[in-house]
Protein backbone atom coordinates (compact mmCIF):
# COMPACT_ATOMS: atom_id res chain seq x y z
CA UNK A 1 0.00 0.00 0.00
CA UNK A 2 1.11 3.73 -0.29
CA UNK A 3 1.59 6.03 2.35
CA UNK A 4 1.56 9.28 2.33
CA UNK A 5 3.94 11.45 4.15
CA UNK A 6 4.10 15.49 4.78
CA UNK A 7 7.07 17.40 5.10
CA UNK A 8 5.17 20.17 7.30
CA UNK A 9 6.16 22.96 9.77
CA UNK A 10 4.76 26.54 9.68
CA UNK A 11 7.77 27.70 10.14
CA UNK A 12 9.55 28.77 7.25
CA UNK A 13 13.08 28.12 6.59
CA UNK A 14 13.40 24.86 8.71
CA UNK A 15 14.69 22.43 6.03
CA UNK A 16 10.96 21.03 4.91
CA UNK A 17 12.37 20.94 1.26
CA UNK A 18 15.97 19.83 1.28
CA UNK A 19 14.41 17.02 3.91
CA UNK A 20 11.63 15.97 1.73
CA UNK A 21 14.17 15.78 -2.09
CA UNK A 22 17.10 13.98 -0.05
CA UNK A 23 14.66 11.84 1.77
CA UNK A 24 12.81 10.81 -1.12
CA UNK A 25 16.37 10.15 -3.30
CA UNK A 26 17.44 8.36 -0.06
CA UNK A 27 14.17 5.96 -0.35
CA UNK A 28 14.70 5.41 -4.04
CA UNK A 29 18.05 4.42 -3.21
CA UNK A 30 16.94 1.76 -1.33
CA UNK A 31 14.60 0.94 -3.82
CA UNK A 32 11.60 2.35 -2.86
CA UNK A 33 9.21 3.94 -5.56
CA UNK A 34 8.86 7.29 -4.02
CA UNK A 35 6.26 10.40 -5.72
CA UNK A 36 7.30 13.80 -4.52
CA UNK A 37 5.11 16.51 -4.84
CA UNK A 38 5.87 19.83 -4.97
CA UNK A 39 3.29 21.99 -2.90
CA UNK A 40 4.60 25.12 -2.47
CA UNK A 41 4.28 28.21 -5.38
CA UNK A 42 8.30 28.77 -4.61
CA UNK A 43 9.09 25.38 -6.18
CA UNK A 44 12.17 24.84 -4.47
CA UNK A 45 11.80 21.13 -4.44
CA UNK A 46 10.78 21.18 -8.03
CA UNK A 47 14.21 23.36 -8.72
CA UNK A 48 16.44 21.14 -6.53
CA UNK A 49 15.27 17.99 -8.17
CA UNK A 50 16.61 19.79 -11.75
CA UNK A 51 12.76 20.69 -13.09
CA UNK A 52 11.71 23.70 -14.86
CA UNK A 53 8.80 25.73 -13.72
CA UNK A 54 6.15 24.77 -16.57
CA UNK A 55 2.73 27.43 -16.44
CA UNK A 56 -0.16 24.01 -15.83
CA UNK A 57 2.50 21.98 -14.54
CA UNK A 58 1.45 22.04 -10.74
CA UNK A 59 -1.19 20.43 -9.10
CA UNK A 60 -3.54 23.32 -9.04
CA UNK A 61 -5.89 21.99 -12.25
CA UNK A 62 -6.28 18.39 -10.50
CA UNK A 63 -7.01 20.30 -6.83
CA UNK A 64 -9.51 21.85 -9.06
CA UNK A 65 -11.19 18.30 -10.24
CA UNK A 66 -10.21 19.55 -13.85
CA UNK A 67 -7.45 17.40 -14.80
CA UNK A 68 -6.47 13.94 -13.32
CA UNK A 69 -3.66 14.20 -11.25
CA UNK A 70 -1.87 10.76 -12.58
CA UNK A 71 -1.28 13.08 -16.05
CA UNK A 72 1.35 15.26 -14.11
CA UNK A 73 3.45 13.06 -13.02
CA UNK A 74 6.96 13.42 -14.30
CA UNK A 75 10.11 11.21 -14.07
CA UNK A 76 13.29 12.52 -13.20
CA UNK A 77 16.98 12.17 -13.11
CA UNK A 78 16.92 9.85 -10.11
CA UNK A 79 15.56 6.21 -10.82
CA UNK A 80 12.44 5.10 -8.90
CA UNK A 81 11.71 9.14 -8.13
CA UNK A 82 8.69 10.72 -9.74
CA UNK A 83 7.49 14.39 -8.95
CA UNK A 84 4.65 16.20 -9.57
CA UNK A 85 6.52 19.71 -10.00
CA UNK A 86 4.97 23.16 -8.30
CA UNK A 87 4.41 26.60 -10.32
CA UNK A 88 3.84 30.14 -9.07
CA UNK A 89 0.21 30.05 -10.16
CA UNK A 90 -0.32 27.64 -7.69
CA UNK A 91 -0.40 30.33 -4.95
CA UNK A 92 -4.05 31.68 -6.87
CA UNK A 93 -5.11 28.72 -6.33
CA UNK A 94 -5.92 28.96 -2.00
CA UNK A 95 -8.81 31.76 -3.04
CA UNK A 96 -10.50 29.60 -5.92
CA UNK A 97 -10.65 26.69 -3.45
CA UNK A 98 -11.39 28.64 -0.62
CA UNK A 99 -14.96 29.12 -2.39
CA UNK A 100 -15.38 25.68 -2.94
CA UNK A 101 -17.61 23.96 -0.39
CA UNK A 102 -14.87 20.93 0.58
CA UNK A 103 -12.12 22.86 0.42
CA UNK A 104 -10.29 20.94 3.14
CA UNK A 105 -10.03 18.19 0.71
CA UNK A 106 -9.31 18.73 -2.56
CA UNK A 107 -5.86 17.29 -2.02
CA UNK A 108 -7.24 14.08 -1.04
CA UNK A 109 -9.51 13.77 -4.05
CA UNK A 110 -7.21 14.81 -6.33
CA UNK A 111 -4.49 11.97 -5.04
CA UNK A 112 -6.96 9.25 -5.19
CA UNK A 113 -6.72 7.39 -7.87
CA UNK A 114 -2.97 7.31 -7.55
CA UNK A 115 -3.10 5.93 -3.85
CA UNK A 116 -5.21 3.30 -5.49
CA UNK A 117 -3.42 2.70 -8.15
CA UNK A 118 -0.43 1.50 -5.55
CA UNK A 119 2.50 1.97 -7.43
CA UNK A 120 4.30 4.03 -4.62
CA UNK A 121 5.69 2.68 -1.70
CA UNK A 122 5.75 6.78 -0.59
CA UNK A 123 3.97 9.83 -1.58
CA UNK A 124 6.46 12.61 0.28
CA UNK A 125 4.23 15.72 0.06
CA UNK A 126 6.65 19.30 0.27
CA UNK A 127 4.57 21.69 2.09
CA UNK A 128 4.90 25.83 2.09
CA UNK A 129 6.11 27.25 5.26
CA UNK A 130 1.98 28.61 6.19
CA UNK A 131 -1.30 27.94 7.83
CA UNK A 132 -2.76 28.85 4.62
CA UNK A 133 -5.48 26.21 2.28
CA UNK A 134 -2.68 23.79 0.73
CA UNK A 135 -0.60 23.54 3.96
CA UNK A 136 -4.04 22.22 5.89
CA UNK A 137 -5.08 19.99 2.21
CA UNK A 138 -1.59 18.26 3.21
CA UNK A 139 -2.50 17.71 7.07
CA UNK A 140 -5.86 16.16 5.82
CA UNK A 141 -4.64 13.61 3.20
CA UNK A 142 -1.15 12.31 4.83
CA UNK A 143 -1.25 8.97 6.88
CA UNK A 144 1.64 10.66 9.14
CA UNK A 145 4.36 14.10 9.01
CA UNK A 146 7.71 14.70 9.49
CA UNK A 147 8.39 17.44 10.95
CA UNK A 148 11.81 19.29 10.41
CA UNK A 149 12.93 21.50 12.91
CA UNK A 150 15.88 23.80 13.57
CA UNK A 151 17.68 24.06 16.55
CA UNK A 152 16.50 27.57 17.10
CA UNK A 153 14.35 29.30 19.90
CA UNK A 154 11.83 30.72 17.23
CA UNK A 155 11.59 27.09 15.72
CA UNK A 156 10.87 25.82 19.07
CA UNK A 157 8.19 27.60 19.48
CA UNK A 158 6.58 26.88 16.38
CA UNK A 159 6.53 23.64 17.53
CA UNK A 160 3.73 23.81 19.50
CA UNK A 161 1.50 25.53 17.67
CA UNK A 162 2.24 22.48 14.75
CA UNK A 163 1.10 20.10 17.50
CA UNK A 164 -2.15 21.92 18.10
CA UNK A 165 -3.02 22.35 14.27
CA UNK A 166 -2.20 18.17 14.01
CA UNK A 167 -4.88 18.05 17.32
CA UNK A 168 -7.27 19.97 15.27
CA UNK A 169 -6.94 17.88 12.11
CA UNK A 170 -7.14 14.45 13.63
CA UNK A 171 -10.30 16.08 15.45
CA UNK A 172 -12.08 17.76 12.35
CA UNK A 173 -11.17 15.45 9.21
CA UNK A 174 -8.10 12.98 9.46
CA UNK A 175 -8.61 11.28 12.85
CA UNK A 176 -5.64 8.88 11.45
CA UNK A 177 -2.98 11.57 11.01
CA UNK A 178 0.09 10.13 12.88
CA UNK A 179 3.22 12.00 13.92
CA UNK A 180 6.22 10.04 11.63
CA UNK A 181 8.65 11.89 13.49
CA UNK A 182 10.72 15.28 14.55
CA UNK A 183 14.00 15.47 12.36
CA UNK A 184 16.79 18.35 13.40
CA UNK A 185 17.99 20.09 10.85
CA UNK A 186 21.03 22.25 10.11
CA UNK A 187 22.44 20.98 13.73
CA UNK A 188 25.74 22.72 14.61
CA UNK A 189 26.67 20.68 17.69
CA UNK A 190 29.17 23.36 19.18
CA UNK A 191 26.36 26.42 20.09
CA UNK A 192 24.43 26.42 23.44
CA UNK A 193 21.41 27.18 21.70
CA UNK A 194 21.15 24.16 19.71
CA UNK A 195 21.84 21.46 22.52
CA UNK A 196 19.41 23.33 24.50
CA UNK A 197 16.84 23.07 22.03
CA UNK A 198 17.86 19.16 20.88
CA UNK A 199 17.08 18.86 25.12
CA UNK A 200 13.88 20.43 25.33
CA UNK A 201 12.90 18.47 22.24
CA UNK A 202 14.13 15.46 23.80
CA UNK A 203 12.21 15.86 26.95
CA UNK A 204 8.86 16.46 25.16
CA UNK A 205 8.78 14.29 22.32
CA UNK A 206 10.99 11.39 23.37
CA UNK A 207 11.04 8.52 20.78
CA UNK A 208 9.25 10.94 18.48
CA UNK A 209 12.68 12.62 17.68
CA UNK A 210 14.82 10.53 15.18
CA UNK A 211 17.63 9.46 16.21
CA UNK A 212 19.65 10.78 12.91
CA UNK A 213 20.05 14.33 13.48
CA UNK A 214 21.08 16.34 9.78
CA UNK A 215 24.35 18.37 10.23
CA UNK A 216 24.40 22.20 9.07
CA UNK A 217 26.47 21.76 5.79
CA UNK A 218 26.94 24.14 2.66
CA UNK A 219 27.44 21.14 0.28
CA UNK A 220 23.39 20.38 1.18
CA UNK A 221 22.69 24.15 0.48
CA UNK A 222 24.83 23.77 -2.92
CA UNK A 223 23.01 20.85 -4.13
CA UNK A 224 19.99 22.77 -5.12
CA UNK A 225 22.04 24.94 -7.20
CA UNK A 226 22.77 21.79 -9.48
CA UNK A 227 19.38 20.24 -9.65
CA UNK A 228 20.47 16.86 -7.74
CA UNK A 229 19.86 15.54 -4.11
CA UNK A 230 22.70 15.64 -2.16
CA UNK A 231 22.83 11.67 -2.97
CA UNK A 232 24.18 12.35 -6.26
CA UNK A 233 25.83 15.86 -6.01
CA UNK A 234 28.51 15.06 -3.41
CA UNK A 235 27.45 11.00 -2.79
CA UNK A 236 30.48 10.59 0.21
CA UNK A 237 29.25 14.01 2.13
CA UNK A 238 28.11 14.38 5.49
CA UNK A 239 24.76 15.49 4.31
CA UNK A 240 24.23 11.88 1.97
CA UNK A 241 25.17 10.19 4.80
CA UNK A 242 22.60 12.28 7.44
CA UNK A 243 20.19 11.39 4.65
CA UNK A 244 20.61 7.80 4.19
CA UNK A 245 20.91 7.40 8.16
CA UNK A 246 17.34 9.11 7.96
CA UNK A 247 15.68 6.81 5.30
CA UNK A 248 16.94 3.83 6.97
CA UNK A 249 15.63 4.63 10.20
CA UNK A 250 12.10 5.73 9.32
CA UNK A 251 12.02 2.33 6.94
CA UNK A 252 12.71 0.62 10.41
CA UNK A 253 10.12 2.57 12.11
CA UNK A 254 7.00 0.88 9.57
CA UNK A 255 4.99 -1.33 11.57
CA UNK A 256 5.69 -5.05 10.24
CA UNK A 257 8.96 -3.95 8.43
CA UNK B 1 3.25 61.55 7.43
CA UNK B 2 3.55 58.03 8.47
CA UNK B 3 5.55 55.46 5.46
CA UNK B 4 4.07 51.93 5.45
CA UNK B 5 7.04 49.21 5.30
CA UNK B 6 6.37 45.80 4.41
CA UNK B 7 9.34 43.34 5.52
CA UNK B 8 8.24 40.35 2.96
CA UNK B 9 9.86 37.78 1.43
CA UNK B 10 7.62 34.55 0.21
CA UNK B 11 11.09 32.31 1.12
CA UNK B 12 10.52 31.24 4.87
CA UNK B 13 13.07 31.53 7.58
CA UNK B 14 15.52 34.59 5.62
CA UNK B 15 15.59 37.06 8.27
CA UNK B 16 12.13 39.14 7.96
CA UNK B 17 11.35 38.92 11.76
CA UNK B 18 14.79 39.42 12.99
CA UNK B 19 14.75 42.02 10.80
CA UNK B 20 11.37 43.56 11.37
CA UNK B 21 11.59 43.60 15.13
CA UNK B 22 15.39 44.68 15.37
CA UNK B 23 14.96 47.60 12.67
CA UNK B 24 12.00 48.65 14.47
CA UNK B 25 13.88 48.89 17.45
CA UNK B 26 17.39 50.41 15.86
CA UNK B 27 14.74 53.40 14.37
CA UNK B 28 12.63 54.22 17.87
CA UNK B 29 16.13 54.42 19.40
CA UNK B 30 16.80 57.06 16.84
CA UNK B 31 13.95 58.83 18.18
CA UNK B 32 11.13 57.85 15.65
CA UNK B 33 8.01 56.22 16.40
CA UNK B 34 7.66 53.13 15.35
CA UNK B 35 4.45 50.66 14.97
CA UNK B 36 5.38 47.15 14.16
CA UNK B 37 2.51 45.06 13.15
CA UNK B 38 2.71 40.98 13.26
CA UNK B 39 0.90 39.55 9.94
CA UNK B 40 1.96 36.11 11.18
CA UNK B 41 0.07 33.78 12.77
CA UNK B 42 3.52 32.47 14.30
CA UNK B 43 3.51 35.72 15.96
CA UNK B 44 6.89 35.56 16.38
CA UNK B 45 7.44 39.18 15.90
CA UNK B 46 4.91 39.43 19.30
CA UNK B 47 7.49 37.17 21.30
CA UNK B 48 10.43 38.86 19.97
CA UNK B 49 9.33 41.91 21.54
CA UNK B 50 8.40 40.36 24.78
CA UNK B 51 4.49 40.18 24.77
CA UNK B 52 2.50 37.05 25.10
CA UNK B 53 -0.16 35.68 22.41
CA UNK B 54 -3.78 36.70 23.21
CA UNK B 55 -6.98 35.25 21.64
CA UNK B 56 -8.24 38.48 19.99
CA UNK B 57 -5.40 41.09 20.64
CA UNK B 58 -4.55 40.18 16.52
CA UNK B 59 -5.29 42.72 13.45
CA UNK B 60 -8.17 39.92 13.14
CA UNK B 61 -11.48 41.75 13.80
CA UNK B 62 -9.67 44.94 12.51
CA UNK B 63 -9.20 43.32 9.26
CA UNK B 64 -12.87 41.81 9.07
CA UNK B 65 -14.18 45.91 9.86
CA UNK B 66 -15.44 44.79 13.54
CA UNK B 67 -13.16 46.80 15.62
CA UNK B 68 -10.59 50.16 15.26
CA UNK B 69 -7.25 49.07 14.56
CA UNK B 70 -6.12 51.86 17.15
CA UNK B 71 -7.25 49.68 19.87
CA UNK B 72 -5.68 46.73 19.29
CA UNK B 73 -2.05 48.58 19.70
CA UNK B 74 0.04 47.53 22.53
CA UNK B 75 3.09 49.62 23.76
CA UNK B 76 6.30 47.31 24.72
CA UNK B 77 9.54 47.79 27.01
CA UNK B 78 11.11 49.39 23.63
CA UNK B 79 9.89 53.46 24.39
CA UNK B 80 8.53 54.60 21.00
CA UNK B 81 7.83 50.99 19.96
CA UNK B 82 4.50 50.34 19.50
CA UNK B 83 3.23 46.86 18.52
CA UNK B 84 0.00 45.29 17.20
CA UNK B 85 0.73 41.70 17.99
CA UNK B 86 -0.25 38.58 16.79
CA UNK B 87 -2.10 35.23 17.17
CA UNK B 88 -2.69 31.76 16.04
CA UNK B 89 -6.75 32.77 15.01
CA UNK B 90 -4.97 34.54 12.35
CA UNK B 91 -4.83 32.35 10.38
CA UNK B 92 -8.10 31.39 10.07
CA UNK B 93 -9.35 35.10 8.61
CA UNK B 94 -7.81 34.53 5.43
CA UNK B 95 -10.58 32.25 4.11
CA UNK B 96 -12.77 34.55 5.72
CA UNK B 97 -11.57 37.32 4.01
CA UNK B 98 -10.92 35.36 0.20
CA UNK B 99 -14.62 35.47 0.73
CA UNK B 100 -15.20 39.32 0.91
CA UNK B 101 -15.63 41.23 -2.36
CA UNK B 102 -12.20 43.98 -1.68
CA UNK B 103 -10.31 41.23 -0.07
CA UNK B 104 -7.26 42.67 -0.95
CA UNK B 105 -7.47 45.93 0.36
CA UNK B 106 -8.82 45.02 4.10
CA UNK B 107 -5.59 45.71 6.02
CA UNK B 108 -5.44 49.44 4.10
CA UNK B 109 -9.02 50.10 5.04
CA UNK B 110 -8.27 48.66 8.80
CA UNK B 111 -5.11 51.14 8.62
CA UNK B 112 -6.62 54.06 7.55
CA UNK B 113 -7.02 55.70 10.72
CA UNK B 114 -3.53 54.98 12.43
CA UNK B 115 -2.01 56.22 9.24
CA UNK B 116 -4.23 59.33 8.70
CA UNK B 117 -3.86 59.93 12.42
CA UNK B 118 -0.07 60.07 11.84
CA UNK B 119 1.10 59.83 14.66
CA UNK B 120 4.17 57.17 13.36
CA UNK B 121 7.23 58.24 11.73
CA UNK B 122 7.05 54.47 10.05
CA UNK B 123 4.48 51.24 10.33
CA UNK B 124 7.18 47.76 10.19
CA UNK B 125 4.51 45.06 8.85
CA UNK B 126 6.55 41.39 9.52
CA UNK B 127 4.68 39.04 6.81
CA UNK B 128 4.35 35.68 7.27
CA UNK B 129 6.22 33.35 4.42
CA UNK B 130 3.62 33.00 2.07
CA UNK B 131 1.93 33.92 -1.14
CA UNK B 132 -1.12 33.86 0.35
CA UNK B 133 -4.12 36.37 1.51
CA UNK B 134 -2.22 38.57 4.35
CA UNK B 135 0.89 38.63 2.44
CA UNK B 136 -0.84 40.10 -0.45
CA UNK B 137 -2.52 42.70 1.66
CA UNK B 138 0.69 43.46 3.34
CA UNK B 139 1.83 44.69 -0.58
CA UNK B 140 -1.22 46.40 -1.62
CA UNK B 141 -1.09 48.41 1.54
CA UNK B 142 2.72 49.30 1.97
CA UNK B 143 4.72 52.40 0.61
CA UNK B 144 7.42 50.18 0.31
CA UNK B 145 9.04 47.07 0.82
CA UNK B 146 12.21 45.69 2.58
CA UNK B 147 13.52 42.23 1.20
CA UNK B 148 15.62 40.59 3.27
CA UNK B 149 17.48 37.56 2.07
CA UNK B 150 19.78 34.92 3.02
CA UNK B 151 22.66 34.45 1.00
CA UNK B 152 21.66 30.86 -0.34
CA UNK B 153 20.94 29.46 -3.99
CA UNK B 154 16.83 28.81 -3.05
CA UNK B 155 16.93 32.36 -2.05
CA UNK B 156 18.13 33.59 -4.62
CA UNK B 157 15.73 32.02 -7.27
CA UNK B 158 12.51 33.22 -4.84
CA UNK B 159 14.05 36.80 -5.34
CA UNK B 160 13.13 36.39 -9.28
CA UNK B 161 9.50 35.10 -7.57
CA UNK B 162 8.84 38.10 -5.37
CA UNK B 163 9.45 40.86 -7.86
CA UNK B 164 7.13 39.32 -10.51
CA UNK B 165 4.60 39.72 -7.63
CA UNK B 166 5.79 42.93 -7.03
CA UNK B 167 5.04 43.88 -10.82
CA UNK B 168 2.19 42.51 -10.56
CA UNK B 169 0.65 44.80 -7.34
CA UNK B 170 1.39 47.53 -9.08
CA UNK B 171 -0.50 46.71 -11.95
CA UNK B 172 -3.38 45.37 -10.21
CA UNK B 173 -3.77 47.98 -6.98
CA UNK B 174 -0.63 49.68 -5.55
CA UNK B 175 1.31 51.64 -8.29
CA UNK B 176 3.37 53.70 -5.92
CA UNK B 177 4.79 50.29 -4.17
CA UNK B 178 8.35 51.11 -4.40
CA UNK B 179 11.45 48.37 -3.21
CA UNK B 180 13.19 50.11 -0.13
CA UNK B 181 15.89 47.91 -0.36
CA UNK B 182 17.21 44.07 -0.41
CA UNK B 183 19.44 43.10 2.87
CA UNK B 184 21.33 40.55 2.80
CA UNK B 185 21.24 38.67 6.57
CA UNK B 186 22.74 35.61 8.17
CA UNK B 187 25.80 36.40 5.71
CA UNK B 188 28.99 34.51 6.51
CA UNK B 189 31.54 36.04 4.26
CA UNK B 190 33.83 33.00 4.73
CA UNK B 191 31.78 30.51 2.19
CA UNK B 192 31.74 30.77 -1.32
CA UNK B 193 27.89 30.23 -1.89
CA UNK B 194 27.48 33.67 0.48
CA UNK B 195 29.95 35.63 -1.65
CA UNK B 196 28.54 34.35 -5.02
CA UNK B 197 24.80 35.21 -4.26
CA UNK B 198 25.92 38.26 -3.28
CA UNK B 199 27.73 39.07 -6.29
CA UNK B 200 24.56 38.01 -8.12
CA UNK B 201 22.26 40.07 -5.99
CA UNK B 202 24.46 43.18 -6.42
CA UNK B 203 24.77 42.49 -10.19
CA UNK B 204 20.77 42.72 -10.70
CA UNK B 205 19.92 45.46 -7.87
CA UNK B 206 22.59 47.99 -7.62
CA UNK B 207 21.97 50.21 -5.61
CA UNK B 208 18.82 48.90 -4.40
CA UNK B 209 20.58 46.56 -2.35
CA UNK B 210 21.52 47.67 1.09
CA UNK B 211 25.46 48.49 2.11
CA UNK B 212 24.72 46.98 5.28
CA UNK B 213 24.91 43.41 5.51
CA UNK B 214 23.82 41.28 8.16
CA UNK B 215 25.89 38.80 10.08
CA UNK B 216 25.12 35.64 10.76
CA UNK B 217 25.16 35.56 15.24
CA UNK B 218 24.04 33.67 17.40
CA UNK B 219 23.02 36.52 19.96
CA UNK B 220 20.47 37.52 17.17
CA UNK B 221 18.89 34.44 17.80
CA UNK B 222 19.35 34.16 21.14
CA UNK B 223 17.25 37.51 21.74
CA UNK B 224 14.06 36.35 20.87
CA UNK B 225 14.26 33.70 23.95
CA UNK B 226 14.50 36.96 26.32
CA UNK B 227 11.59 39.04 24.80
CA UNK B 228 14.05 41.38 23.34
CA UNK B 229 15.49 43.28 20.60
CA UNK B 230 19.00 42.83 20.00
CA UNK B 231 19.92 46.75 20.83
CA UNK B 232 18.69 45.82 24.27
CA UNK B 233 19.75 42.08 24.97
CA UNK B 234 23.51 42.62 23.58
CA UNK B 235 23.59 46.18 23.11
CA UNK B 236 27.77 45.82 21.52
CA UNK B 237 26.98 42.95 19.62
CA UNK B 238 27.53 42.57 16.07
CA UNK B 239 24.28 42.16 15.44
CA UNK B 240 22.96 45.46 16.94
CA UNK B 241 25.20 47.28 15.46
CA UNK B 242 24.25 46.07 12.30
CA UNK B 243 20.74 46.57 12.62
CA UNK B 244 22.01 50.04 13.90
CA UNK B 245 23.32 50.98 10.34
CA UNK B 246 20.86 49.67 8.89
CA UNK B 247 18.45 51.96 10.50
CA UNK B 248 20.68 54.90 9.39
CA UNK B 249 21.03 53.95 5.94
CA UNK B 250 17.28 53.31 5.73
CA UNK B 251 16.89 57.13 7.01
CA UNK B 252 19.04 58.13 4.83
CA UNK B 253 17.29 56.81 1.86
CA UNK B 254 14.11 58.91 2.57
CA UNK B 255 14.04 61.48 0.22
CA UNK B 256 14.34 65.54 1.57
CA UNK B 257 15.56 64.18 4.71
N1 LIG C 1 21.55 20.76 6.68
C1 LIG C 1 21.70 21.92 6.02
N2 LIG C 1 22.90 22.53 6.03
C2 LIG C 1 23.05 23.73 5.41
N3 LIG C 1 22.08 24.38 4.74
C3 LIG C 1 20.87 23.82 4.71
C4 LIG C 1 20.59 22.56 5.32
N4 LIG C 1 19.29 22.26 5.11
C5 LIG C 1 18.77 23.28 4.40
N5 LIG C 1 19.72 24.21 4.13
C6 LIG C 1 19.55 25.49 3.44
O1 LIG C 1 18.76 26.33 4.28
C7 LIG C 1 17.78 27.03 3.51
C8 LIG C 1 16.40 26.61 4.01
O2 LIG C 1 16.16 25.24 3.71
P1 LIG C 1 14.84 24.77 2.92
O3 LIG C 1 14.58 25.68 1.78
O4 LIG C 1 14.94 23.33 2.67
O5 LIG C 1 13.78 25.04 4.10
P2 LIG C 1 12.19 25.06 3.96
O6 LIG C 1 11.67 24.78 5.32
O7 LIG C 1 11.77 24.20 2.86
O8 LIG C 1 11.94 26.60 3.58
P3 LIG C 1 10.50 27.22 3.19
O9 LIG C 1 9.88 27.46 4.54
O10 LIG C 1 10.83 28.50 2.46
O11 LIG C 1 9.79 26.23 2.36
C9 LIG C 1 18.03 26.67 2.07
O12 LIG C 1 18.81 27.69 1.48
C10 LIG C 1 18.79 25.35 2.14
O13 LIG C 1 19.63 25.17 1.07
N1 LIG D 1 21.75 37.34 11.47
C1 LIG D 1 21.36 36.21 12.07
N2 LIG D 1 22.27 35.39 12.63
C2 LIG D 1 21.89 34.21 13.20
N3 LIG D 1 20.62 33.76 13.25
C3 LIG D 1 19.68 34.52 12.70
C4 LIG D 1 19.96 35.78 12.08
N4 LIG D 1 18.80 36.31 11.63
C5 LIG D 1 17.83 35.41 11.94
N5 LIG D 1 18.36 34.34 12.61
C6 LIG D 1 17.64 33.13 13.07
O1 LIG D 1 17.26 32.41 11.91
C7 LIG D 1 15.93 31.92 12.04
C8 LIG D 1 15.06 32.55 10.95
O2 LIG D 1 14.94 33.95 11.15
P1 LIG D 1 13.49 34.65 11.18
O3 LIG D 1 12.55 33.85 11.99
O4 LIG D 1 13.70 36.08 11.53
O5 LIG D 1 13.14 34.53 9.64
P2 LIG D 1 11.73 34.77 8.95
O6 LIG D 1 12.00 35.08 7.53
O7 LIG D 1 10.95 35.76 9.73
O8 LIG D 1 11.06 33.32 9.10
P3 LIG D 1 9.54 32.96 8.66
O9 LIG D 1 9.65 32.76 7.17
O10 LIG D 1 9.23 31.68 9.41
O11 LIG D 1 8.67 34.10 9.06
C9 LIG D 1 15.47 32.29 13.45
O12 LIG D 1 15.67 31.19 14.28
C10 LIG D 1 16.37 33.47 13.81
O13 LIG D 1 16.56 33.56 15.18
MG1 LIG E 1 10.48 24.66 1.25
MG1 LIG F 1 8.97 35.60 10.45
Amino acid sequence: STKVIALANQKGGVGKTTTAVNLAASLAERRKNVLLIDLDPQANATSSVGLEKEDGASIYAALLGETDARTLIKPTATKRLHVIPSELDLAGCEVAIARMDNYLHCLKNALRPIVEQDEYDFILLDCPPSLGILFMNALYTADSIVIPIQAEYLALEGLSVMLRIIEQVRAAGNPGLQIEGIVLTMYDSRTNLAQQVAAEVHKHFGDRLFKTVIPRSIRLSEAPSHGKPITEYDVQSKGAEAYRLLAKELLGRQTGS
